[in-house]
């Protein structure tokens, strides 16, 4: 097993090896990732040999294996289904997103209480009333949702979820979830990226 | 200034800080914060003493001076004007969230090639023509895009944009962008949250 905070390197190990997976490169040093992710290169040794992966002499790392076991590691090369909860323009922006079967994971119903949403299709899936969460979850098994509803309802449905066996929920709302121990909240706070450049557009540019 | 490694914890600090304020705390350790982060107690102290800010002898560390310290030194007391390039289901959720202009983020245009949008309003903004991005970009002085175009034209949006003065790009496209110095590229992949669940989910669940 691995460190907490190597465990958080992860995602983006992952990014930089597709990147350059993509373009035929082969092997990569610790060093080089060392200089990407602008972090010290014992660092990248040591969450090399934690993932069991060893370099060779002269070469590096193998740059399709290192990927491979980041991926089992994550489990990524598992199917993992997932429901959208909130058919809205990040529910659908989701739930349309091509790049995500990729990693695994597979959205498989999408969910709303809007009318003159329920029935219409959203990449591929025909929308339910929000009403069948509990028995859908139960019916297909559902481990993770992924939240994108309005902050108000965001409680009461994870509720609902968690009481049907949900043990994960990827929450886009600004709500703060409290759920039983057992189950994963993931908040994803997509301003964290816009945190970075701003600090850059202060220090450099300034409008 | 501060390390890379200490930088990229910031938005983590923020988004619990924001959380505790919210719900009236006013003190926070050094031992909480590590324990909130599962991050070493010796980091905290030092990022804290990077930022210049100190805590009260058993009290911790005052929750609004150290998140608003953080603002400052990202900037996000500051207003950054962005575009929102490609008004579709991303593109509008961003648009459209207003969570954002808390952080100083003020998006004032969305801009799109599709003659069935253009024209129509997305977030209080009327969509313009994408072919008038370098003119309003230089009549605006805007410094910042954020992407969320298919990936097939990310490239040439980003030539046009980087030749008419932008400094910054918030990538959300699967596209690599490649840039000049001096222009600052995210490339945020929201499917790095949904890593964190699936190892969960692949340790404890398991459908
Ligand atoms: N985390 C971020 O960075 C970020 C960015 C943008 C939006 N958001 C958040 O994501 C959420 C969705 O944003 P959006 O722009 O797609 O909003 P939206 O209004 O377009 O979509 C919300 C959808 O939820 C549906 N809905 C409402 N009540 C419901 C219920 N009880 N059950 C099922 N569906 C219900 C609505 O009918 C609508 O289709 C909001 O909470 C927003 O604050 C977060
Ligand atoms: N980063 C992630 O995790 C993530 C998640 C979802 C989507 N995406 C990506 O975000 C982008 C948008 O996704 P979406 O679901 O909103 O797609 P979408 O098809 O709903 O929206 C794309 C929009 O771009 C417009 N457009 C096309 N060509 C244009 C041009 N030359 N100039 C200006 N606008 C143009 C289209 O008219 C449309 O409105 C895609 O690249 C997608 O792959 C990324």
């Amino acid at each position: 097993s691995i460190s907490k905070a190597a465990f958080r390197r992860l995602p983006r190990y992952h990014q930089i090896l597709s990147a350059y997976e993509a373009v035929g490169r082969e092997y990569i040093s610790s060093r080089e990732l060392s200089e990407i992710l602008e972090i010290n290169e014992t660092l990248v040794r040591k969450d090399m040999a934690d993932l069991k992966i060893r370099g060779k002499q002269n070469q590096g790392y193998s740059i399709s294996a290192l990927r491979l076991r980041i991926e089992e590691f994550l489990g990524l090369q598992e199917i993992t289904e997932a429901l959208v909860v909130g058919g809205g323009h990040l529910g659908t922006a989701l739930a349309t997103y091509p790049g995500f079967e990729h990693y695994g994971l597979k959205i498989v119903g999408v969910l709303d209480s809007d009318p003159e949403k329920i029935g219409t299709r959203i990449g591929g899936h025909q929308v339910v009333s929000v009403a069948r969460l509990a028995s859908i979850i139960q019916k297909k098994n559902i481990k993770l949702i992924i939240l994108t509803v309005p902050r108000d309802v965001a409680k009461e449905l994870t509720e609902v979820a968690v009481n049907a066996g949900v043990l994960a929920i990827w929450n886009f709302t600004p709500c703060e979830l409290n759920v039983p121990a057992g189950v994963k909240v993931r908040n994803e706070q997509i301003i964290g990226g816009f945190m970075a450049l701003s600090h850059y557009l202060k220090n450099v540019g300034g409008a």
